[in-house]
């Protein structure tokens, strides 16, 4: 039996709209300490890990291991149907082929009920070893985002330089071109605001733009994106949960 | 520009 409530349907719907864009059939595994998922896009070069751990939740309970498979179209719809202040918990039996969700508003008596059937997903589950990385970068996504939305209009691929004391983006297209230079500094005021770079090697990588743009919807989750590059491993864009995390793995583009 | 790799060469399916 599962019977996972979040004390927000928002924080759920985020989660969800932070990846369902770039894939579309995800098997939900829930375990005593959890939900995990994991998904490849169908173009095999973007891989988005999901990880909420029990404290994300307001109540978990998970006697058995079990596996959701869920069409997360069809999930979007079913969460649109929620408030995003009402508690929503996700029920399912030992051996589903449903899920319940339970929408409770917490100010009146209303009660919304859902089911949404399960599929069956047979999806390749990628063992991620623990990569060694040249640059560690912690920065606040809303800047993030913003850089990957106006680099993305002029060119279908976005450069990431690191150097030891400068972030650079750039894009070079048809119409033009475009770089955007960070460099780290802390705000003691607000250190979400922070820019934060450990440096081992420089690193001069480039990305699909389609791609960073996916993975700027994630940014809805968190004040901060962790991004994780080496030359020889995809780079690791990563916004954490109160528990957990949602992580991108993103191959690179090499020059021919 | 470049030539997009695809994860397969550097995750192993399991």
């Amino acid at each position: 039996m599962l019977e996972a409530k979040f004390e927000e349907a928002s924080l759920f719907k985020r989660i969800i709209d932070g990846f369902k864009d770039c894939v579309q059939l995800v098997n939900f595994q829930c375990k005593e300490d959890g939900i995990i998922a994991q998904a490849v896009d169908d173009s095999r070069v973007l891989l988005v890990s999901l990880e909420i751990g029990i404290e994300a939740f307001q109540n978990y309970r998970c006697d058995h291991p079990v596996t959701l498979g869920i069409d997360l179209t069809s999930l979007s719809k079913i969460l649109r149907c929620g408030n995003n202040t009402d508690n929503l918990t996700l029920i399912a039996d030992d051996t589903p082929d449903s899920v319940l969700l339970l929408f409770e508003d917490t100010k009146k008596d209303r009660i919304a009920e859902y089911s949404l059937k399960l599929m069956d997903i047979d999806a390749e589950f990628l063992k991620i070893e623990d990569l060694a990385y040249d640059c560690t970068l912690k920065m606040p996504s809303p800047e993030f985002s913003k850089i990957v939305r106006d680099l993305s209009q002029l060119s279908d691929s976005i450069n990431i330089m690191i150097t030891k004391e400068t972030i650079k983006f750039v894009a070079d297209g048809d119409i033009g071109s475009g770089s955007v230079i960070l460099k780290p500094f802390v705000n003691m005021d607000k250190p979400q605001e922070s820019i934060n770079l450990n440096m081992d090697q420089p690193v001069d990588l480039t990305f699909g733009s389609k791609y960073l743009l996916d993975i700027v919807k994630g940014s809805a989750l968190s004040d901060n994106v962790g991004v994780r590059l080496s030359s020889e491993a995809p780079a690791l864009f990563q916004f954490d949960l109160k528990s957990g995390y949602l992580q991108f793995f993103l191959a690179p583009k090499f020059n021919d | 520009a470049g030539v997009q790799v695809r994860l397969d060469g550097f995750f192993q399916v399991v």
